[in-house]
């Protein structure tokens, strides 16, 4: 463990609050893609469903059953509870196109020709683009909720900083993790536009609004 | 270089 990782896992972490927040407080769901929500419960059960057969710490295994968890709990209340508040005919991204070419790309890269190891790659790949249909939402709207964007740049966050751990890690272990890395790098460049619009908007006070 | 033996990132 490393201070970018464990700044990132716990910004992650800190994304989740964030969004259950918005969502608690506000008692809605608008602006808040269903569809990303979905794709990151996904990517979380494909991966760490091995915290069942498969201990590596006891921060590790509280992280692995947070993320489901809260994962579970947000795609349980855009179903339930907050399903009228859904930014529905904004929502229009067409998941297959990103969860077929993951599986695709899974069943090509991966470690170990195991069920393991292709879910592994699957949810890494998936989690690379799982926030599309999110920042497809943005786009068709043209603005968000301050505390909707405060929950994507601690997201973005969290991915930027895991690029810097593993720079580090590579000088400091040589650890290598090819798949993770050319993912980790798509999933980062993802958010640059948001990041702009951020950096130059929000954290100045103003609000979230596409030119 | 060396690839860890398993997955110990989240």
């Amino acid at each position: 463990m490393n201070i970018f990782r464990l700044v990132a896992d716990l910004l992650h972490l800190a994304s989740i609050v964030i969004l259950l927040i918005k969502m608690y407080a506000t008692n809605s769901c608008s602006g808040i893609s269903f569809k990303t929500q979905v794709l990151y419960l996904a990517v979380f059960i494909a991966r760490y469903l091995d915290v069942f057969w498969h201990f590596v710490s006891v921060y590790n295994t509280f992280m692995k059953v947070f993320f489901i968890a809260t994962a579970s709990g947000v795609v349980w209340a855009m179903l339930g509870p907050l399903k009228d508040s859904r930014s529905k005919s904004l929502d229009t991204f067409r998941w297959e196109f990103i969860v077929a070419p993951s599986a695709l790309l899974a069943i090509i890269f991966h470690d170990r020709f195991t069920v393991t190891e292709i879910f592994w790659s699957f949810s890494v790949f998936l989690e690379a683009v799982a926030i599309l249909p999110q920042l497809h939402l943005l786009q068709q709207s043209g603005e968000a909720e301050t505390i909707t964007t405060h929950y994507l740049a601690a997201l973005g966050g969290y991915r930027a900083l895991y690029l810097v751990n593993w720079i580090y890690r590579y000088f400091t272990e040589g650890y290598v993790d090819v798949i993770a890395w050319c993912a980790g790098l798509v999933q980062t460049a993802l958010y640059c536009d948001f990041f702009y619009v951020y950096f130059t908007r929000v954290l100045q006070g103003r609000r979230f609004a596409l030119p | 270089a060396t690839k860890v033996a398993f997955h110990d990132e989240l």
